[in-house]
């Protein structure tokens, strides 16, 4: 699912704010 | 009271609903005080009849930019969520995956003025007509009903913050791996919103919220549009939608 979610899973790595 | 699950603590609940006000506020654009100032400011005849006269594939362009910035917002609401991003990362993306959208169109009444029937669109207020180029008439006039439903309910700040999270934690969701967790992550939220409805002498409002059937279909009738404007336009999404949008509704 990571893989083709790429993106999303990028915004979610991005500062656990 | 009555409230409080056998598995989390009235500290725990308290912490949560500070959490969930304080994702939302941080997350929510424009503030509240700036869209009440702003809701008078509609566009001029001449503005909607320019918008009228793009091309399908330059307004379908432009509302999937920004419903991209808008679910963008949702994503950082929801790491910002007590628990949201304890959960596995194929959960995470689950939730998302089905939810975003979903958040958007819930978030959309804060934006929407009921008494005229428009929303916040490109800087200033736009009724149906102004999309009329989109060439989903239906799926529009069902949005902006949607929005008319949530806003007769006059939802408070926090109200529209609890419902965005009550959606996004959804344990139903297909392909969940921890079922469970996301299930104890929403309990705990409901207990909180409870409690909210309760203090604020607003326990009537759960009884009237929208079935999560019409959120549903709405992003069912948004991604049947989509196709039907990508057999029309092939070629079209790869190269001008936003690469976020692509990956979730293409």
């Amino acid at each position: 699912l990571q893989e083709k979610h790429r993106i999303l899973h990028k915004l979610l790595q991005n500062g656990n704010s | 009271s009555g409230l409080e699950s056998p598995t989390c603590s009235g500290m725990e609940i308290e912490l949560l609903a500070q959490d969930v006000l304080r994702s939302h506020r941080e997350t929510s654009q424009p503030r509240a005080e700036e869209l009440q100032q702003r809701r008078w400011d509609t566009f001029s005849r001449e503005e909607v009849c320019a918008y009228q006269r793009k091309p399908m594939q330059e307004m379908w362009e432009r509302c999937a930019g920004r419903l991209t910035e808008a679910i963008q917002h949702v994503v950082e609401f929801a790491k910002r969520l007590r628990g949201f991003m304890e959960l596995c990362q194929n959960d995470q993306i689950v939730l998302l995956k089905a939810g975003a959208m979903e958040v958007v169109l819930v978030r959309m009444c804060r934006a929407f003025n009921p008494d005229n029937r428009t929303v916040l669109f490109e800087g200033k207020y736009a009724g149906t007509e102004l999309f009329r180029s989109l060439g989903c008439h239906e799926l529009v006039g069902s949005i902006f009903d949607f929005a008319q439903s949530l806003c007769a309910l006059r939802l408070s700040e926090s109200e529209v913050a609890f419902l965005c999270a009550i959606v996004l934690i959804n344990a139903n969701r297909p392909w969940l791996q921890e079922q469970a967790k996301v299930a104890r992550l929403r309990g705990r939220l409901e207990v909180a919103f409870r409690l909210l409805l309760r203090r604020t002498h607003r326990e009537g409002l759960l009884a009237r919220l929208p079935p999560a059937g019409r959120l549903r279909a709405l992003c069912s009738q948004h991604v049947e549009q989509l196709q039907a404007f990508r057999r029309l336009h092939p070629g079209a999404l790869p190269a001008a939608f936003p690469p976020l949008y692509r990956e979730l509704f293409a």
